[in-house]
């Protein structure tokens, strides 16, 4: 463990914290993409699909942080479909998510490390990982605007894959660690916020909010 | 058989 890897994954549940509180506190889903709530809850679960197979005790932190992520992500989602239904803004939600699935799907079983269920499941999870944040992007770019709150989770869900490339980077240097498929699948991830972070850091930051050119 | 990789990270 090191430290770029360390806040990235306090990073990424800093983001789904933000969007629980956001949407639990105002009862409201309004400018939350569902499908991509729902594309990281089928991220989790098919990468932490070993947590079903064998349960090993929970005696350490990563298997409690896979539990978390995969329970937080389902009751986001919960959230969204079910208990503020009414609140949630499915007209400009409207991102195609089976353009997503279907290519990552497909090229987990093109280009993976290894032929073998697990692994292929892994993959999926990695590339479909790199485009859920597409139809949250979209939604924002339908209505124009994003609520600050949802601001800071976009930062900090974009910040946590941004400090794991960082991470790569460190146990290159010095574990010569590479894994080459999650690395490929975090810098598309990471572009894909680019334009963001830029609105972010330029307007959320000086107390704007972001309201993109409709 | 190659060992399947130990993703280790979250």
């Amino acid at each position: 463990m090191n430290i770029f890897r360390l806040f990235g994954d306090l990073s990424h549940l800093a983001a789904i914290a933000i969007l629980l509180l956001k949407i639990w506190k105002t009862r409201s889903c309004a400018g939350v993409s569902g499908k991509t709530q729902l594309l990281f809850a089928v991220c989790f679960i098919t990468r932490y699909i070993d947590l079903f197979l064998h349960f090993v005790s929970l005696y350490n932190t990563e298997k409690v942080m896979k539990l978390i992520y995969i329970s937080a992500s389902v009751f986001t989602c919960y959230l969204i479909f079910f208990k503020f239904k009414a609140t949630y803004d499915g007209n400009h939600d409207s991102m195609r998510a089976e353009f997503l699935i279907v290519p990552a799907a497909g090229l987990a079983c093109l280009i993976n490390t290894k032929f073998d269920a697990i692994e292929i499941l892994w993959t999926f999870s990695i590339y479909l990982e790199a485009v859920a944040i597409l139809p949250q992007l979209f939604l924002i770019s339908k209505t124009g605007e994003a609520e600050t709150i949802t601001s800071h989770y976009l930062f900090a869900q974009g910040s946590y894959r941004a400090l794991y490339i960082l991470n790569w980077i460190y146990r290159y240097h010095y574990e010569s660690h590479v894994d080459t498929i999650a690395i490929v699948a975090g810098v598309v991830q990471t572009i894909l916020y680019c334009d963001f972070f830029y609105l972010y850091i330029t307007k959320v930051v000086k107390g704007q909010k972001i309201v993109l050119p409709a | 058989p190659e060992p399947v990789p130990d993703h280790d990270e979250l």
